[in-house]
């Protein structure tokens, strides 16, 4: 009976992993590897084809899916798909302005600073995704709404950089829902410290993707991950800790099952979390530093929220 | 609480699409 728990809670987290993170695993790499028939990816490896996927990379609307989304249901990559500015965070213009009026080099410095901005869009609408997600995790609402705050406070980036790994390759990373490949070569050519904001993340995700997740896996890791009770400031850890518990010996379970031959995978997957924490550690760092050192530097609320006080 | 007022609201409303 209580395998039978533990396999109904996969199945749930699964469910809900696929509702609120459309663009899963399975997609990304039918996508990466040419097996979606002709509609393959824009590539984008310069200034120039940057311009000209300017209007892909401003699309909210997943391809295929329904031609009037509502509002809340947008894609889930952790890439570049241009948000609404919130008050206080536009003025720097959206990708849909356009670089007119702009000298060459004011027109590349300014496509960067405004892809930059597209980036934080995105990332403040995939923090509603993963919230979404969060909620869905038996017990979590449940939990001390402060509490709920913290677990997503410090762990949401953690997410965001775990689901950014399908999307990559050696060679580059999806984006805006599967309809851009942006190389990595050209992501390592923008100005510092642009240039070194998805580096550590390409070599996280190769090594990552050795593991050979699915996307079952992945919906009990991420609840792993969000379920941490040693983040910094919790009211009431035991609960959490509880939680914690019963997702990790559905991923045991899980993954004895999923991957009969893949030896010590648990483990190996728990490592990761170590991992993941520098990344997110440096990522703020960067952002902290862009902050301070970029005149025109304006974070989105959402994202200042998460960031402040973090590490 | 004021803090985290927009993740706050994200956990709390469900449906709404809250300002991003």
């Amino acid at each position: 009976p209580e395998a039978a728990d533990l396999r109904a809670l996969s199945r749930l987290l699964y469910d809900s992993y696929v509702k609120h993170f459309p663009l899963t695993k399975a997609k990304a790499r039918a996508i990466l590897s040419g097996k979606t028939g002709d509609s393959s990816p824009f590539i984008i490896h310069d200034m120039k084809s940057l311009m000209d996927g300017e209007q892909l990379i401003n699309c909210k609307q997943i391809p295929g899916r329904d031609q009037h989304p509502s509002p809340a249901v947008l894609a889930d990559n952790y890439g570049v798909v241009a948000g609404h500015p919130a008050p206080g965070y536009g003025g720097l213009g959206g990708l849909s302005q356009g670089p007119i009026g702009l000298s060459h080099q004011g027109r590349t410095e300014g496509l960067e600073l405004r892809f930059f901005y597209s980036c934080q869009s995105r990332s403040a609408e995939a923090v509603r995704e993963v919230t979404e997600f969060a909620k869905s995790i038996p017990g979590f609402v449940d939990l001390d709404l402060n509490d709920q705050v913290t677990l997503l406070k410090y762990g949401v980036i953690e997410v965001l950089t775990l689901r950014m790994a399908p999307l990559m390759n050696k060679d580059g990373t999806l984006m805006s829902y599967g309809q851009i490949f942006m190389t990595r070569e050209f992501l390592k050519s923008l100005r510092k410290p642009f240039c070194q904001m998805l580096e550590p993340k390409f070599e996280f995700s190769v090594k990552f993707n050795t593991l050979e997740l699915d996307d079952s896996d992945l919906a009990l890791f991420l609840a792993v991950v969000i379920l941490s009770g040693d983040r910094p400031g919790l009211l009431n850890v035991r609960p959490i800790e509880r939680l914690q518990e019963t997702v990790l010996h559905s991923l045991e379970l899980h993954l004895k099952v999923n991957h009969p031959d893949s030896m010590q995978l648990f483990a190996k997957l728990l490592q990761k979390m170590t991992d993941l924490r520098q990344i997110v550690t440096d990522h703020v760092h960067l952002i902290q530093l862009l902050d301070k050192t970029e005149v025109d530097m304006c974070l989105h609320p959402l994202l200042q929220e998460i960031l402040k006080d973090l590490y | 609480k004021e803090k985290h007022k927009i993740l706050h609201q994200l956990l709390q409303n469900s449906t709404s699409p809250v300002d991003l």
